[in-house]
């Protein structure tokens, strides 16, 4: 006893797991639910969208969320205003552009993505600036 | 041809934090 235990921390370990998430997805492997946007379909896994959006997360964690294996977002975001969150929930990155930034951050506000709807703020806010 | 993509880091919390069980 007394032997000096250690931690070996691997510090790329959630982004490469992140990255293998996102392999999974655009692979179809153990995608659980198809997201009707716009009328396009999307396949992503029901516990990367509820780690990510508050509004996912109250849709899913209970029981009702269970069998919903189809989701139509009536009234919903645009595909245009979806998909970039998507990408930025599987990779980190949020692609915007002065061009669709109002529909990234209506998505956003949509699926209580708080900090996502700062951001974009910001990034309005800047654009705006000369 | 892509327009130029410029990366600003964001190092604050990304993310809602899922409340641990009560």
């Amino acid at each position: 006893e007394g032997a000096l235990g250690y931690v070996r921390e691997f510090t790329r370990h959630s982004s490469d797991v992140l990255s293998n998430l996102n392999e999974l997805r655009l692979r179809g492997i153990l995608t659980d639910v198809t997201l009707l946007v716009g009328g396009q379909p999307l396949r992503a896994h029901k516990a990367v969208l509820i780690a990510c959006s508050g509004f996912f997360y109250s849709i899913f964690r209970g029981r009702a969320g269970v069998g919903v294996d189809v989701l139509s977002l009536p009234g919903g975001p645009e595909a245009r205003g979806f998909a970039p969150l998507l990408d930025f929930m599987y990779t980190s990155r949020l692609r915007l552009s002065p061009a669709t930034a109002p529909a990234v951050l209506a998505a956003a506000t949509y699926l209580q993505m708080e900090h996502v709807v700062q951001a974009c703020h910001r990034f309005i806010q800047a654009s705006y600036e000369p | 041809h892509e327009g130029v993509v410029a990366t600003v880091k964001e190092a604050g919390r990304s993310i809602h934090e899922i409340p641990r069980e009560e």
